[in-house]
């Protein structure tokens, strides 16, 4: 089966609020 | 360091479909996926800054609220489907 | 309890009858707030962006002349709000909308393109919102297209006017103008242009669950500088916010009251940064700036807990602000303080930095800060004019 691709959330927490201090 | 070359890209697939005040979710994130899918290997590989530098640059060409993608786009177990 | 508007008109320019979330809209085709001898044609919006509403952005009233609405209300204080989607209409090129806009004496916008205006912020659609005293027993809105630029033209989606209280005046003197210590005034000759409305640490708040005054709230993230966001932190389900005496509740929604954004747990941390939010405004206008606060932490309920200094454009607005002391030793009681910054002329925009940071001086026990909500509202200037510059793409 060709590879399906998703974006995953690791790449998408490159985009998110940083946590708290 | 990211073997992609994120400053020139043609960033108007997202920030001609994902506007304010409202940022649409179901928009924004079919735009992002259509922009960033092509990249998704380099994306998921966390071992270099593909995905910060990314998304630096979404944010300054479309001015927009930090975490915006990070908190709007949910999809399944695996993370964003690509076409 | 809400605040109940004595004169509610949501006029849906150029187009039906219709309704949005907690607003009725009416159309304005034949009525008789517009002007007579005016000329004026009803246009359909060229392109729909799957993310504006079918009323009031579809259709427009577009004027090739002055024209002006007189809509018939009570005397006091009126919230105008101009509704705008920048696209073609009646096949016109979207980029020649450039006009002036007036409402009884004063200036709301000047050479305005809502065109440009939403390229440089990357927005679909526009609201502006003005507050207004009216003396007699009509307002009117005149729309004047540009003389200086061939074929120009004004327009507008929808007009909004509702009563409001009169909750930002400063008659009793006691807002100071920051890094000075001299009262600033804002009376029945002053209007106002709402440039922010945040919900700090809280998420959008839509017009139909705003106060009765279909004010707007935004998520204050957009504005947060840098990735210092320090912690939201939302009031304890058992936690009741009660209003003081004197402080109507309609001033902010509750959810207002009961979300906020402090700045962390880690005191090393917290003195070592300001939480700091950037607004871009207008230069060379002054600025009405209330902060909303309210301690929403069920360990916080005295005195000397948690203390910080606000600044503003880098000066100290307030030294040692203590929300639970100044609402008498207690959480869960709202409070909020005015101050005025002037923006100096130079470039067309500049940005408004607010700051918070712990006051050490206090030996607080926490070495924290707080905010629930910001607005901000540019203030007319001596020849009654509120309408800045395009911002530049």
């Amino acid at each position: 089966r060709r590879m399906r691709y998703y974006i995953s959330y690791g790449a998408l927490s490159a985009n998110r609020i940083p946590c708290p201090p | 360091g990211c073997s992609e070359n994120f400053e020139f890209k043609n960033y108007t697939i997202i920030t001609s479909q994902c506007k304010g005040p409202h940022y649409p979710a179901d928009r924004c994130c079919a735009a992002f996926k259509e922009f960033a899918c092509p990249y998704a290997e380099l994306l998921n590989d966390l071992t270099n800054d593909c995905a910060s530098t990314m998304f630096s640059y979404i944010n300054l060409y479309g001015k927009y609220p930090p975490g915006l993608f990070a908190s709007e786009c949910r999809e399944g177990k695996q993370g964003l489907a690509c076409p | 309890a809400n605040y109940v508007p004595a004169d509610e008109y949501f006029l849906n320019c150029g187009g039906p009858n219709g309704e949005t979330p907690g607003q009725k809209w009416t159309s304005d085709i034949a009525s008789s707030f517009l002007q007579k001898s005016g000329s004026s044609t009803a246009a359909k919006a060229s392109t729909q962006d799957p993310s504006v509403s079918e009323v009031p952005y579809m259709t427009a009233r577009v004027f090739s002349s002055v024209f002006t609405y007189s809509i018939p209300v009570g005397p006091g204080r009126k919230f105008v709000r101009l509704y705008f989607y920048p696209v073609s209409y009646d096949n016109r090129n979207a980029s020649n909308a450039v006009f002036t806009v007036t409402a009884q004496s004063y200036t709301l916008l000047k050479n305005f393109s809502a065109f440009q205006t939403t390229q440089a912020l990357n927005y679909v659609s526009l609201v502006k919102e003005y507050s207004v005293y009216v003396e007699g027993d009509k307002l009117d809105i005149t729309f004047k297209p540009e003389s200086k630029i061939s074929n120009s033209y004004a327009f507008v989606n929808g007009i909004e006017v509702v009563s409001m209280p009169d909750i930002y005046s400063t008659t009793d003197g006691t807002t100071k103008i920051v890094g000075q210590d001299s009262p600033f005034i804002i009376d029945n000759t002053t209007a106002l242009e709402n440039v922010y409305r945040l919900n700090v640490g809280g998420n959008d708040i839509s017009p139909d669950k705003d106060t009765g005054m279909f004010r707007s709230w935004y998520d204050d993230t957009n504005y947060i500088y840098g990735a210092a966001f320090g912690v939201p932190e939302t009031a304890d389900p058992n936690l009741t916010i009660t209003y003081p005496d004197g402080m109507p509740s309609y001033v902010a929604p509750l959810d207002v009251y009961s979300t906020a954004r402090s700045m962390g747990p880690n005191a090393r941390i917290n003195l070592n940064y300001n939480l700091t939010w950037i607004l871009s405004i207008d230069s060379g206008f002054s600025y009405l700036v209330r902060l909303h606060f309210c301690e929403v932490a069920s360990n916080i309920t005295d005195i000397n807990q948690r203390v910080f200094d606000i600044f503003l454009n880098n000066q100290t607005a307030q030294e040692g602000a203590d929300v639970a002391g100044w609402a008498n030793r207690h959480n869960g009681v709202p409070v909020y303080k005015d101050y005025v910054v002037f923006a100096p002329t130079g470039d067309p925009q500049q940005d408004m930095w607010l700051a918070l940071h712990p006051n050490t001086a206090s030996k607080s026990q926490f070495y924290d800060a707080i905010l629930n909500g910001v607005e901000v509202f540019k203030v007319n200037d001596t020849t009654g004019n509120l309408g800045g510059l395009n911002p530049t793409p």
